[in-house]
């Protein structure tokens, strides 16, 4: 029979390149309305 | 000496590196391009630069998880070395 398959753990998503990413897209949003 | 031609090979490098890796958010490269734009000329050619950028190629090609990271850092260096603005103020 068909053994269900239970991985859907984001495997790459690193949680420091997470909060890395957050400052960065807020920096450049920021920056954006500031110009 | 200068390190000015090495430091643009290597800054092409880190950029063509991750704009492979920032496709879902394709406003970062630019933002990076434009802070290295703002960047003072003698610390784009100063071998403090080279390292800095040497450092993040090797990492980001290592860890490409860590791609925002290393990107974070660099903006962080390159706005610290921003050029000084001359306020043409006349009164």
């Amino acid at each position: 029979g068909a053994v269900p398959v239970e991985e859907e753990e984001e495997d790459d998503d690193d949680p420091e390149n997470r909060i890395a990413k957050k400052m960065l897209l807020e920096e450049i949003k920021a920056n954006l309305s500031s110009d | 000496g200068s390190f000015k031609a090495e430091n643009e090979r290597l800054f092409a490098e880190f950029l063509e590196c991750c704009s492979r890796l920032t496709e879902e958010h394709p406003e970062v490269i630019p933002f990076l391009a434009s802070r290295h734009q703002k960047a003072s000329a003698e610390f784009l050619a100063s071998a403090e630069f080279r390292n800095v950028l040497g450092r993040c190629l090797t990492r980001v090609q290592s860890k490409r998880s860590k791609v925002y990271v290393y990107i974070n850092e660099l903006c962080t260096v390159l706005k610290a070395h921003t050029q000084r603005r001359k306020l043409a103020l006349s009164s």
